[in-house]
């Protein structure tokens, strides 16, 4: 394709980007230095000011039970409504990373099922990449930028919930180095999706085609918007592998959760994702 | 097609993201 239809497509995605997504990276980063006129997040640091926080998350689906007094009982509590909330964010993010999905010149005119498949195999990919930017060495934003939750305080919930996020700030640590920006984070989010190797695709030809031109104008663009960067095409794609390992670590750990915690429940469009995936 | 109702049904669902 031609430099212009590239760079369309690249405008394109990065404008959906824009509806869908409400937390930009440009956003989270002047959130993350102090560089905003907005109030700035409030810090959970430990389970105090996590209950202190709570009605700044959305927890009231899960209403305190009155059989359970003790501090370690309420602590548990306290931990799991925390977790359902987190579900219930990661599943309106699953809706907003379809919408964003559908709006990939050519997405809509896959074989439905494959739209399914590209989806249930992508989107824990696309959501822990859109963490990255929320992220820092010490924490990450939460509830739309309204909360910085530190890094030591999820290492410190009990097992087997401390072992959630860890690899993730490892991973976006490293990621973040890569400095990319919204717009070219738009185009690897669509790299991402339209991967023609997810098992069970029934037509793969017509994926891998939409892949490559996404690809050939992520290439472009990083060349045009980080021309001092080298290599910095190979590097982007090179995550791809860390994410695959990264989304079956987390999906054993759901699993095990699931055995685990008598209190767990899965929220039904998370457990439709995570079943046989891998 | 049943094992994934919800998927479906944002996929075909025209609007803006569905409330779940």
């Amino acid at each position: 394709p031609e430099s212009a239809d590239l760079r369309a497509l690249a405008r394109h995605l990065y404008e959906s980007y824009l509806k869908y997504f409400p937390l930009t990276k440009a956003k989270a980063r002047a959130i993350l230095s102090g560089k905003t006129s907005d109030n700035a997040p409030f810090v959970i640091h430990d389970m105090k000011s996590l209950m202190e926080g709570e009605h700044m998350i959305n927890c009231r689906q899960m209403p305190m039970q009155e059989h359970r007094r003790s501090d370690v009982g309420i602590m548990r509590e306290v931990e799991l409504r925390f977790f359902h909330s987190c579900q219930s964010r990661s599943a309106e993010a699953v809706s907003e990373v379809t919408e964003f999905a559908k709006s990939i010149p050519g997405f809509v005119n896959l074989d439905l099922n494959d739209q399914v498949t590209l989806l249930k195999y992508g989107v824990i990919e696309v959501l822990i990449i859109m963490m990255a930017p929320l992220m820092n060495k010490d924490g990450t934003l939460i509830s739309y930028g309204q909360i910085f939750m530190t890094r030591e305080f999820l290492k410190s919930l009990r097992k087997p919930f401390c072992e959630m996020m860890e690899p993730k700030f490892e991973f976006s640590v490293k990621f973040n180095m890569l400095e990319l920006d919204d717009s070219d984070m738009a185009l690897f989010l669509a790299v991402i999706i339209l991967s023609g190797d997810r098992p069970g695709l029934l037509n793969v030809k017509p994926i891998e085609d939409l892949q490559e031109t996404v690809l050939h104008s992520l290439e472009l663009q990083l060349k045009t918007n980080h021309p001092d960067s080298l290599q910095l095409f190979a590097k982007v794609l090179q995550k791809m592998t860390d994410l695959r390992q990264l989304v079956t670590d987390h999906v054993q750990l759901i699993q095990l959760m699931k055995e685990t915690e008598l209190d767990w429940c899965l929220h039904p469009l998370l457990q439709e994702i995570m079943r046989d995936l891998y | 097609k049943e094992k994934h109702k919800i998927l479906h049904r944002l996929l075909q669902n025209s609007s803006s993201p569905v409330d779940l």
